[in-house]
């Protein structure tokens, strides 16, 4: 089951 | 004190139009740059980023910094009032509560100007590193939409796989499956109508699809679309806005657990 990424996850606050 | 002149004041309403279903408030950043803005949808799948450079408007004056929360479904209402020929200017005081949007007839016998209140939005900003992607697709907008249009009566998710043979887009649902294959084509006539692909390894990723629907409303301020993929990273898709600017939408994929 492939499962729904959240973006915050791929990018750092800054 | 702010004050930006776009000629084209169309662009502004487009863009309004692009992204108001996606997010609700954001935050408008004004710097000696330009216009820009980045956002998240409220589930967090999803970022938008604008930029409206200052070089694109005819007159850009922005005294320092400033960062404006604007409700989008507001402002888009204060723009649909904008006629498409007008001229809009976009003004506020620094440390003001209010930003104006005057819309000019391109004939000046029509000036209208429409005041907003301002809000305070806690948003967090997020670097976008630099990436060599995989793949970049660049095609016609309109084709991009209708197969995200047609697509999404079929199944809920999309899978676009880049290979040599081409961008593949596949769905699946209750009623049955699709695939739609758009190979590389040079148009001789017409740049706008050409399907590029630049491929350094094949990518398969998963989308879905509502979002990408929702990105295709920007489908208005440009012929072309760019999707940029890399594996397990959200894609990019860009719209160009002509010599001013563009807008990327971001999408995180669908990753098996």
């Amino acid at each position: 089951m492939k499962k729904q990424q959240s973006i915050s996850r791929f990018f750092t606050a800054t | 004190m702010l004050e930006l002149r776009l000629v084209q004041g169309s662009l502004l309403k487009k863009v309004l139009d692009a992204i108001k279903d996606l997010v609700t408030d954001a935050n408008f950043d004004c710097s000696e740059s330009g216009f820009s803005l980045q956002a998240m949808d409220s589930s967090h799948v999803a970022l938008v980023a604008l930029l409206l450079r200052s070089d694109g408007f005819e007159h850009y004056r922005c005294d320092r910094n400033l960062s404006m929360g604007m409700n989008l479904t507001n402002m888009s209402k204060m723009l649909k009032c904008a006629g498409n020929d007008d001229i809009i200017t976009i003004k506020a005081d620094d440390g003001g509560d209010s930003v104006t949007f005057m819309f000019e007839s391109p004939s000046q016998d029509k000036v209208s100007d429409f005041e907003m209140k301002l809000m305070d939005i806690d948003s967090e900003h997020l670097g976008i590193p630099e990436t060599e992607y995989h793949a970049i697709v660049k095609m016609p907008s309109a084709e991009f939409a209708r197969i995200c249009r047609d697509l999404s009566t079929i199944g809920d998710t999309v899978v676009i796989s880049v290979s040599k043979d081409g961008v593949k887009f596949s769905t699946s649902g209750d009623i049955g499956s699709a695939n739609v294959v758009c190979r590389q084509n040079n148009s001789v006539d017409n740049k706008d109508n050409e399907t590029v692909i630049e491929m350094n390894e094949p990518v398969s990723l998963t989308f879905a699809l509502r979002y990408l629907n929702s990105f295709t409303k920007a489908t208005t301020l440009s012929n072309t679309v760019t999707l940029s993929m890399s594996k397990e990273l959200p894609v990019v898709v860009e719209y160009k806005i002509a010599e001013i600017g563009h807008i990327r939408f971001y999408l995180a994929p669908k990753i098996e657990d």
